[in-house]
């Protein structure tokens, strides 16, 4: 279907740093020079991906999946939530100007909590590894120019201790949060030196007119036999802007197969 | 020649409103079947708004499959039995943990090894507990494969009662953040077809008040 709704995935371009290492605050990073990889503080980041596949990516850990490299990544418990608390930098402009509509930043999920800055603002977004976020940063962007992008992701808060002799999720401290749990080492699973703490789905902006839709959910139910469907579809409509609005709701459905079509 | 409906809605300044439209009758769907008992038919459903004097403001795209699932335990063999489009399945499934320790999840990573499972004749994949809910793109994998999933929330008999030390029952600290992420995550996921079965957690029921409310919500939902 075609639109000109623009849509922008932010899978590359994406610069790291440990935030121990940084002396800048997240309105700096966003309001003055993007950080340069010549520098020995940033490197190039993974994103989607966890700090260890940042880290793994510019050579500064051994593979932790061949041999015992694992042993020679730094374990959080031993080196701190610091040592695994990073920024991760980008920058985007819009391919269109929006005229009356808006612009959200959408995270599918971040491990475990962020602070984001764009432009000088910012946001603290909720805890949790398994929760999407969505911003509207409308009034955040440089309509005609770069926008800066930075994102402080702190690890779970509990990342726990793995004992020497092992364990089924190690001390379990893991589970006070809302997280994966394997990442303290299960059955044949060594645990995982940053705890997956990372901006570990995809990154977006989206552009939409002033009504958005929210999850929509699609049911099939069927009568006596699976000869007969009803197919339902509800959605959250939200209105983002403050004047009412008529919108014209229209729902197509053909058979994936471009040849075939399902008759009402 | 295809299904196409709308309909005018008004929406007041800075509100949400939940919208359905009235029920599509479709004659004889194409039904989506787990892999080795027929098709996997999907369904491209397409949802677009246009607003008045301001024109298209958003749209979502979806491949749907029609399929009825119902599962209950057989008093006969105290075993979860699943039926698909009223048949009963014969359950063959695989454990799954997660892609890569490191996170690199990708669309083409999923379908290849989803189509191992699927190649290897299996029809559920059951996504443990102490893992991830697992990425859309999953999803996707199993719709067109015929991969009935069975996912559970992120609670684990080790970590959430048992395990050496024991560990509490009553975590994670934050019951109303888990089920917060657990509502965000049924929403995410929920319109695929594999999608069979939400599960508490492995071999432990999580706290009783999430327990509780996830019983309770997922019925709603």
């Amino acid at each position: 279907m075609a639109t000109n709704l623009q849509s922008i995935i932010l899978n590359e371009g994406w610069v790291a740093a440990r935030a121990s290492d940084v002396q800048l605050r997240g309105q700096d990073l966003t309001t003055s020079q993007f950080p340069s990889l010549n520098s020995d503080l940033w490197m190039e980041a993974v994103v989607p991906g966890t700090v260890l596949t940042t880290l793994l990516k510019n050579d500064l850990v051994p593979d932790p999946f061949y041999g015992l490299n694992n042993l020679e990544v730094p374990d959080i418990a031993d080196v701190g939530r610091e040592y695994y608390t990073f920024w991760f930098c980008n920058r985007f402009k819009l391919p269109r100007v929006p005229q009356d509509g808006k612009v959200w930043l959408n995270f599918r999920a971040i491990n475990y909590q962020a602070e984001v800055f764009l432009n000088g603002f910012s946001v603290l977004l909720s805890k949790g590894m398994f929760l999407r976020h969505t911003i509207d940063i409308t009034d955040w962007l440089n309509v005609y120019e770069e926008n800066r992008l930075a994102v402080l992701v702190h690890p779970p808060d509990h990342p726990g201790r793995i004992p020497p002799e092992g364990g089924q999720g190690g001390d379990h401290d893991i589970a006070k949060d809302v997280a994966a749990q394997y990442v303290e080492g299960w059955d044949w699973i060594c645990s995982i030196g940053d705890r997956n703490t990372g901006i570990w789905d995809v990154v977006s902006i989206q552009q939409t007119g002033p009504v958005r839709l929210v999850d929509p959910h699609l049911v099939a139910t069927f009568h006596n036999s699976y000869t007969q469907a009803d197919l339902w579809m509800t959605t959250e409509l939200f209105n983002a802007c403050s004047t009412r609005v008529t919108v014209t709701v229209t729902l197509n459905v053909s058979l994936d197969d471009a040849s075939e079509f399902c008759i009402v | 020649d295809h299904v196409h409906t709308s309909e005018d809605i008004v929406l007041e300044g800075n509100s949400t409103k939940l919208y359905s439209i009235p029920p599509l009758p479709f004659q004889s769907p194409a039904l989506w079947w787990p892999n080795g008992l027929g098709d996997q038919p999907l369904y491209k459903v397409d949802i677009t708004l246009d607003v008045r004097e301001y024109g298209e403001s958003d749209s979502w795209s979806h491949l749907f499959g029609f399929r009825h699932i119902d599962s209950y335990i057989d008093p006969s063999t105290n075993g979860r039995t699943f039926v698909v489009n009223g048949e009963p399945i014969f359950i063959r499934g695989g454990n799954w943990i997660v892609s890569d320790g490191l996170l690199r999840l990708s669309k083409d990573r999923y379908e290849t090894e989803v189509n191992f499972h699927a190649d290897m004749n299996l029809n559920m994949i059951r996504i443990w507990g102490g893992a991830l809910a697992e990425r859309p793109e999953f999803y996707t994998a199993c719709d067109k494969r015929g991969l009935l999933v069975w996912q559970e929330f992120w609670i684990t008999g080790d970590c959430n009662g048992r395990g050496i030390e024991p560990s509490d029952p009553n975590w994670p600290l934050d019951h109303d953040l888990f089920l917060t992420c657990a509502h965000d995550t049924v929403k995410l996921l929920r319109n695929h077809a594999s999608l069979a079965l939400w599960c508490g957690g492995n071999e432990q029921h999580p706290a009783a008040d999430i327990n509780e409310a996830l019983e309770k919500n997922l019925k709603i939902v």
